[in-house]
């Protein structure tokens, strides 16, 4: 639950939007 | 056994994309033992960079930031700033979720600076954005107003209206 919480900062929970997507590809 | 590292990595990246992200790092992690014995350090590099974004989706954000670590460290050997800058972002975002601020701040002031270099504005409108909270959670108002501030500005010349 706390580290629920800290994802509603804004800014990370963009960066976390993005980050959904983001593979390294061979 | 170099087509056998391709294939953990791209296996790897589909489960991530699944959202199995144990399955994601079991064979991530195999991709990376491969690249280790080729001495590839560019696919090192990418193992430690999908190994990361793995474990923040498994919560376990002390994993991540070692292997976000790791994936600065190579990115500085291998001079590569553009990945430099995007360690540094996804560092600072992860002690934010470890809630230790002052290394969230260090790390996003460390991409600003790169993302300047670039002239990446987007990426410079998402570190003063970060920089803002970071030091709004501190409690240093002052700088978070002018981070804040910043981030306004390039966010009306980017034209993003969200």
């Amino acid at each position: 639950v706390q580290r629920m919480n800290f994802i509603q900062v804004d800014s990370v929970q963009r960066w976390m939007d993005d980050l959904t997507l983001m593979t390294e590809c061979e | 056994r170099a087509a056998q590292g391709r294939a953990y990595g791209n296996l790897g990246n589909t489960h991530y994309l699944l959202g199995n992200f144990r399955k994601a790092v079991m064979s991530h992690e195999q991709r990376l033992l491969i690249a280790r014995e080729f001495g590839d350090r560019s696919a090192e590099r990418r193992a430690y960079s999908n190994l990361g974004n793995a474990f923040i989706f498994l919560g376990e954000f002390e994993m991540a930031a070692e292997y976000y670590k790791r994936t600065l460290q190579l990115a500085r050997q291998l001079k590569d700033r553009a990945v430099e800058a995007q360690s540094c972002y996804s560092l600072g975002n992860t002690y934010t979720l470890l809630q230790d601020y002052e290394k969230a701040i260090d790390y996003h002031l460390k991409h600003l600076v790169i993302a300047q270099e670039l002239n990446d504005r987007v990426g410079e409108g998402r570190a003063c954005w970060s920089l803002g909270n970071a030091y709004t959670a501190l409690g240093n108002h002052d700088q978070a107003v002018h981070f804040a501030e910043k981030h306004l500005d390039i966010s009306r010349e980017l034209g993003d209206r969200n």
